[in-house]
This record gives structure tokens, sequence and C-alpha cells, in this order.
């Protein structure tokens, strides 16, 4: 369970402050499927870096099942990251000059994953994404769409039970997008919870639930029939 | 004008050879308003970049204005490009860390814009996409979408007769996405060339002309009523 109180997150300070979260609540239980969407800048990719614990947040409390995430080192941060969470970054965040299939091993190699198990593994999730024909090549000989597929596969690799998407479908066109959708769709099945960005309303349609920030605030938090 | 000739791009060799591009041709007359459409992987990147002079075909012939491409010689081609092209990269490609102001002034300066002339030019195409808060930020400052927003700046901030944009709405909301569109019908209106690449529907319907690529070929190049 992701328990969010009273988050805030500011930039900044003096004339150049900027307050990417005014005071944030929310509650996500396991398996719940939550699409996070809002305008450019209303503080989406703040608050998902927050429940992903790679940034603390000015204000307020986390908690990830009972957890105070505040009072973790940075060790614990990484080990809770590395079992628990997969994350599919806006920007991708793939290390250049790295194969697409080591890549996606890397985190399986930090969980300590065996050599043969981690190929295995990693092999399939490039597969699923319909990349299996590119696991050699490193991201600068591959279209943004496939970069884009090869960071959802690195996110899946360690069968997370959180996955965090930031805007996984902005690249892709529409079939590789539906694609994309029904292994969120499967996984989101398969109990695991998932909280995405998105700021396209038929990628939203497949979640659960939508929250809606403006301006650092959320506006709207609803409960919807699922695609 | 310009006039691709049974162009293709070929990348590596021996089992990891890519054809990326097999034979493409096209011609697109000053004005005209074409969205380049297909599957991730389909080759729209790779035409773009030999489109914007970024790189040269494996084989064929590019003509811009009847001038031959590839005679010319590195110097040759980056006085064209920085005279008469605007890129917005699939990736951003901004600077990172320099403001947003400096990066949209970057091409201008190239030109030989004198500084009072840059500055106001880079405050009004910022503003123009709606940055007019952001322009002493860093790119690792900004958003995902902010941060497209400046490339777009950067390349309409020289007011090039031709513009090219890749995947240009792939980070923002459907306001800051109409937003954009109302800018390149406005400058289509005037006059100018341009070429966009999209996976969203919504987004060639404003252009006057769809290429659908797949798999390195055009398979489709029809005419349509701009929205
Ligand atoms: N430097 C490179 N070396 C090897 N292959 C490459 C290189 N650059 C691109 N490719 C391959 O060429 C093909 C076309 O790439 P391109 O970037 O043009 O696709 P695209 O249509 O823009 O895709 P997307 O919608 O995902 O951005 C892809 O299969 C890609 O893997
Ligand atoms: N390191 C930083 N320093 C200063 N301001 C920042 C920083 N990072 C983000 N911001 C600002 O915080 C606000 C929220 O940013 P955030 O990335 O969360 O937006 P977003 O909703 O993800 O937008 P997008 O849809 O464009 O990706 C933005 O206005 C941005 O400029
Ligand atoms: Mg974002
Ligand atoms: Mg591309």
């Amino acid at each position: 369970v992701l328990d969010v109180r009273q988050v805030t997150k500011v930039y900044g300070q003096g004339d150049a402050t900027v307050h990417a979260l005014r005071g944030v609540s929310l509650t996500v239980e396991r398996g719940d499927y939550v699409a996070i969407m809002g305008a450019s800048g209303s503080g989406k990719s703040t608050l998902m870096n927050i429940l992903g614990c790679l940034d603390i947040p000015s204000t307020g409390r986390y908690h990830i099942d009972g957890t105070d995430v505040g009072r973790l080192d940075e060790r614990q941060l990484a080990i809770l990251r590395n079992q628990k969470i997969g994350f599919v970054f806006q920007a991708f965040n793939l290390i250049p000059r790295m194969s697409a299939l080591a890549n996606v091993e890397l985190p399986l190699a930090y969980g300590g994953v065996k050599a043969g198990e981690r190929r295995r593994r990693a092999l399939a999730a490039l597969d699923l994404v319909g990349l299996a024909e590119r696991t050699r090549h490193d991201p600068n000989e591959l279209s943004g769409g496939q970069q884009q597929r090869v960071a959802i596969a690195r996110a899946l690799a360690t069968a997370p039970s959180l996955l965090l998407a930031d805007e996984p479908t902005g690249n892709l066109d529409t079939a590789s997008t539906l694609d994309v959708l029904g292994i969120l769709d499967r996984l989101s099945l398969s109990g695991r919870t998932i909280v995405l960005i998105t700021h396209e309303d038929d990628v939203a349609a497949h979640a659960k639930r939508v929250i809606r920030l403006v301006d650092g605030q959320i506006i709207e938090d609803r409960r919807q029939a699922a695609v």
C-alpha cells in the first residue's frame, strides 16, 4: 500500500521558487491501476519520482507497506526500489553505450540474479515488447519508440509488485501502444499495482482510477470502469 | 522544393544489417504541410534526418531547391541547415547545462544575429509556446513537456522556411498539443513548409498530406482536407 500524506515539493528559492507539489494526499492499495493526468508542468513526474523513492518530499509523509520512506538511508532505498518497484522513465534513462539486453539485465544483476536466469528473463521481457530482433543494439542504434520499449522491458524484467510508468506510450504508434497496454492489463489482472502517467485519454481508459493534477494539487480522484 | 529520389539507408553489415529506408521517393513543394506516419522502427526519423541534411542516404539523390545535398561539404551543410531549416528532435537534444533562453538563442547566434535581436526573438518564441516564466531554467529543471516546448521554440526562433518536427507533441497534454498545432497551422498559412512525424491521428489531421511508411517504404502518399 502506498500512503502519501500532505506531500509538498518545492524547487529553488526566492523569486525562482517553484511549488511543484502543493500538499498532495493519496492512498494506493495493492492491485490498484491508477492513471495520473494533468497539464505539462502540473507535477505528475515529481509525484511519481516520490512514489518511486527516487526523490524526497519537501514536507509531508510517504509510507510504502507501512515503512516511512523518509527514515530509510540510501542503501535501504536502493534495495526497496530494486526489490519492489519497476520504473519506466519519461526520458527512458537507458545507459547509452550498452546493448538493449545489457540494459534490461542490469536491475536483475543488482538484485543478485545469476547470469543464466538473468539472460533468460531479459530476453523474455524484450520479446514481450516486440524487440527480440534488437537485443544487441545500443540505444543510439534504436528508434525513439524502440528505446521506450527497452525501458518498459527493463521495468518488467524484475517482476516488480509496483510498476510506475511515466508516459510509457509517448513515442509509440497505435499498434505498439496497444501491445504495451495489453501487457499492463495482464500485469494488473495478475495482481500487480500499476501507476501510470499519461496525457492520452485512450491510455487512461485502461486504468481503474484517474487522478488529475492541476498546478501541483489533486483536483480529481475517481474510480472508473476500466476498458 | 525538397526532391528525394530512390533514397535508401542501411545500417550495420552482415547479419546485423538494418534496411531503415528501402528506396523512398517524394517531392515536397514550398508551402506544403506533410504528416509522416508509421509504426515504431518504420524509418520515419531516418527519413526526416535526411530531409534535414543531418544524415546522408546510403544510395539515391536528395535535392533542396535544386541543390544536390550530397555534393555539399560540412560547412555548406551547416549554413544550409541554419538558414533554411528548423528541426524539432524526437529526443529534444537541448544542451543540458544551459538555460532555456540560451538554448533558443543558439541557432540565432550561429546565424550571426546580434545579441539584442537574439534575446528579443528567443523570448518571443518561448512566450509563444507558453514558457515565458521558465526562460532561466536549465532543461533538467524542466518537465518533459516543457523541454519539448523549448525544443519547438528553438526551431521557430530562426523563422525557417522549412520546419521539420519529429513527434513534437509526444510529451504534451491536450491543451499544450493544441497550442503547438495552432502555431504550426499559422506557420503553414504564412507559406512555410512543414513536415512533421506523428503517431497521433488528431495531430496528422492538421496536415494537408499524409505519407505512411511501413518497414522503410512509402506505402501511401495522399492529400487530405486539413482540419
Ligand atoms: N545507428 C543505427 N544503427 C542501426 N540501426 C539503426 C540505427 N538508427 C536506426 N536504426 C534502425 O533503423 C530503423 C528505423 O529507425 P527510425 O529511427 O527511423 O524509426 P522511426 O520510424 O522513427 O521509429 P519511432 O517511431 O520508434 O521513433 C529501426 O529499426 C532502428 O532500429
Ligand atoms: N529541478 C527542478 N528545478 C526547478 N523546477 C523544477 C525542477 N524539476 C521540475 N521543476 C518544475 O516543477 C514543475 C513540475 O514538473 P513535473 O516534471 O513534475 O511536471 P509534469 O507534470 O511531469 O509535466 P510534463 O507533462 O511536461 O512531463 C514544472 O513546472 C517544472 O518546471
Ligand atoms: Mg513529466
Ligand atoms: Mg523516430
